[in-house]
């Protein structure tokens, strides 16, 4: 299902960009 | 990954890093349900170059967060012990600022691990997406397949059977390049798309109407067979053009224009 996996993909980047922001909050304390 | 450039340029070494289990464990779950959903899509497909690159895209993601999930580990077991040392501090005189630092430890898993993921995901998409656009260029190839036999219908019985087999593979390749050019975010690539699918719906019937005028002709006795044959060629090789573009323009990239920068 194609569908299924560009949501899967989508949901993967946004699940990585928030783990990219928790250790940027680090770097920038 | 622009992002962790920043935070390459701008992280500190020395301070105690968060502890990541929460969003790791979130990235490890996505990650689950990818794989899972990119199996299913490998084993269902039929078509060979999909099976034959998605599966390293798919362990690039898998390694990557492995990486994830043994720097958070480590962190976890003690926040302060990444020896994150920056090649600027020990080798880089201090006037010299701009310079490719190198982080090294749990920092780097982290970065690496996140990067590998974006990157995999993007080949893994890629793939895909390729996988996609072959399939609406074979529909494409029918219908030029059936142009091609155009010029040697002479029989009423035959153009029905002509106008039978083409129709619904042109209905099919003009839904889906349709539905293509409305996901495409390349304007110039949109606009081609769009206006070669109006050239070909508008082409359609009047190849038809031209092949039954030939047809006619040639039962009444032949007069004018050679004008009528050269319009219904000419038709027909304005519907394989128009088909070629929509072939060529489906398989561009961004990447293939200078504007995308």
């Amino acid at each position: 299902d194609s569908g299924e996996m560009v949501r899967q993909a989508r949901i993967l980047a946004q699940a990585t960009a928030q783990l990219i922001q928790a250790i940027k909050g680090e770097a920038d304390t | 990954v622009d992002r962790l450039v920043i935070l390459h340029e701008e992280a500190e070494d020395g301070n105690a890093m968060p502890d990541l289990s929460r969003p790791v464990q979130a990235v490890s779950n996505a990650v689950a349900n990818l794989i899972k959903v990119g199996r299913d899509t490998i084993n269902s497909s039929d078509d060979p170059i999909l099976r034959q690159d998605m599966p390293g895209s798919l362990h690039r993601v898998e390694g990557a967060s492995r990486l994830l999930e043994d720097a958070c580990a480590m962190l976890k077991a003690d926040p302060y012990s990444q020896p994150a040392r920056y090649v600027r501090d020990l080798f880089v005189p201090h006037h010299q600022t701009s310079f490719s630092l190198p982080i090294f430890g749990n920092r780097k898993k982290l970065i690496d691990g996140a990067r590998g993921i974006l990157q995999g995901t993007s080949a893994l998409l890629l793939c895909f997406d390729e996988s996609e656009v072959r399939k609406i260029i074979r529909e494409c190839k029918k219908v030029l397949d059936y142009l091609a036999v155009a010029e040697v219908i002479e029989t009423m019985e035959d153009l029905v059977q002509f106008v039978k087999d083409l129709s619904p593979c042109l209905t099919k390749v003009s839904r889906e390049v349709d539905s293509r050019q409305k996901e495409l975010t390349h304007q110039v690539h949109r606009d081609i798309l769009i206006r070669c699918l109006d050239q070909v719906k508008t082409l359609a019937p009047i190849l038809i109407c031209s092949m039954k005028i030939f047809i006619q002709i040639i039962a009444q006795g032949g007069k004018g067979a050679e004008e009528a044959a050269e319009n219904r060629n000419y038709l027909a090789g304005r519907m394989t053009d128009e088909i070629t573009e929509i072939i060529r323009v489906l398989q561009l990239t961004t990447y293939d224009e200078d504007e995308w920068e």
